[in-house]
């Protein structure tokens, strides 16, 4: 409850009419960003907490469940350097969906599975060499793979097992045309 | 040198020779469908009297009118079977995704800007415009913080006889979530990921402001100019548009606009992704 208390409070800081509108000055932008980004993390949490619940396997999550803050900028330390993911897309609308997910990624060939055993269509699409220049990203991530998240239900959550092959038969390599 | 396009079977966005997005076609028709990014430069006042104050963090405020940042576009064209893409570099700090996934009615495009240079000493407020054959007769709509759209007249106002001194700024709108225009046979529509100021300033086109840097205070307050930093240098702004074209007939079922308005709800609420590596910790047959 602590946590969320947070997140609501700097929310209510949020309404100020400067923050809204980007009319405050910049040293209390800083300050917001700061708030914004503490809240968040302790909510983190919460969510984290949340989602073993809905998976119903409480114990068999060791890990930590994460959402990049850098996949503003294509990067993600988790989704670049690890071998093996879990990825779960939790639906907040009330009817299903079926979202194109872009993971940042290393140069490879993936194989992106369902629930179900069966394969999921995926492919790997480079990343803007704008992008991979920014000169505050700090990434090895050069391509994003990108797969849909199918029928996702209604305020529910589907999740997908993301493996790095050896073998070129996973996920399809775009053409390229200069 | 061959004709570039990109779509999926519901519609394909064609590119000109020099790289910029030119026509789309839907269901057989092509139409002309141009996109640029161009800037104003914001004005210098002396902030004395109330008509001679500068753009800044309150008021948009441009000195003149608008400039293309370029007449070639290089591009790069990325096929798949999910996803095709035109990946764009108008100058050293504009570059864009335009991209069409496989079975969806809208193209997307996710644009980056900056940081927006001032060695010339002039801010700059950096517009996407999008210009199509839509006889829209000075008439445009903006959404209400997401809710209803609102009609807009170009330098009309309800209630008052308008004496329109600045004939941009004063045809500026808050949008929010979405701006359209449309005339008996089509309709064009564009989603955007954040509030921006936005405008129809010619029949057929639309306009979104998607990043700004001034040198000066506009003298309402705030005391600095609107000129934000990050690691020494002027901010990079990255963010999405989501373009519909299509009949504006209202007998089509479901209508352009209950196609815009299910997009609206899928992009700004969009599922949330979790990550979790589970190296050495879970195998597929653990996770099955």
């Amino acid at each position: 409850e602590s946590h969320l208390t947070a997140l609501r409070e700097v929310m209510g800081v949020m309404q100020h009419h400067d923050a809204i509108t980007g009319t405050e000055k910049q040293h209390v932008a800083d300050d917001y960003a700061r708030m914004l980004y503490e809240a968040f993390e302790a909510c983190s949490a919460n969510t984290r907490s949340a989602l073993n619940q809905l998976t119903g396997e409480r114990d068999s999550f060791k890990f930590d469940w994460g959402y990049c803050k850098q996949a503003n900028v294509s990067a993600c330390a988790m989704t670049e350097s690890s071998d093996n993911l879990v990825v779960l897309l939790y639906n907040p609308l009330g009817h299903s969906s079926n979202d194109f997910v872009r993971l940042p990624v290393k140069e490879g060939n993936y194989l992106v599975r369902n629930d179900r055993g069966q394969t999921v269509r995926s492919t790997l699409i480079p990343i803007p060499g704008s992008v991979i220049d920014l000169p505050f990203r700090e990434s090895e991530a050069t391509h994003e793979l990108v797969f849909q998240g199918e029928q996702v239900a209604p305020v529910g959550y589907k999740s997908y097992y993301v493996s790095k092959e050896e073998s070129k038969s996973s996920s399809s390599a775009a053409v390229m045309r200069q | 040198e061959d004709n570039v396009s990109i779509g999926n079977d519901h519609l394909t966005v064609h590119f000109d020779e020099n790289g910029f997005m030119s026509q789309i076609t839907i269901d057989g028709e092509t139409h002309p469908l141009k996109q640029n990014f161009l800037y104003y430069e914001g004005a210098y006042g002396n902030n004395e009297e109330f008509r001679n104050r500068s753009s800044g963090a309150y008021i948009f405020r441009p000195n003149g009118t608008e400039k293309a940042v370029t007449d070639v576009v290089e591009i790069q064209v990325v096929k798949s079977d999910l996803v095709q893409e035109v990946h764009q570099i108008f100058n050293e700090w504009i570059s864009q995704v335009i991209r069409v996934y496989a079975g969806q009615e809208h193209v997307e495009l996710e644009w980056l800007v900056g940081p927006i240079p001032i060695d010339d000493s002039k801010g700059k407020e950096i517009i996407s415009r999008f210009e199509s054959d839509i006889k829209s007769e000075g008439t445009f709509w903006t959404d209400s913080n997401g809710r209803e759209m609102l009609r807009r007249v170009r330098n009309y106002r309800e209630t008052w006889e308008l004496d329109l001194v600045e004939p941009v700024a004063g045809n500026y709108y808050p949008i929010t979530a979405k701006i359209a225009v449309e005339d008996d046979h089509s309709r064009m529509a564009v989603l955007n990921d954040r509030a921006q100021g936005g405008s129809s300033l010619v029949d057929g086109q639309l306009e979104l402001m998607v990043h700004r840097r001034l040198l000066r205070d506009d003298a309402f307050g705030v005391g600095e100019a609107l000129n934000e930093t990050q690691y020494g240098a002027g901010i990079v702004a990255r963010g999405k548009h989501w373009l519909f074209f299509g009949s504006s007939q209202k007998a089509v079922s479901p209508t352009l606009q209950a196609k815009e308005r299910f997009l609206q709800n899928k992009v700004l609420l969009p599922s949330w992704p979790f990550v979790s590596a589970v190296d050495n910790v879970l195998t597929y047959d653990d996770y099955l």
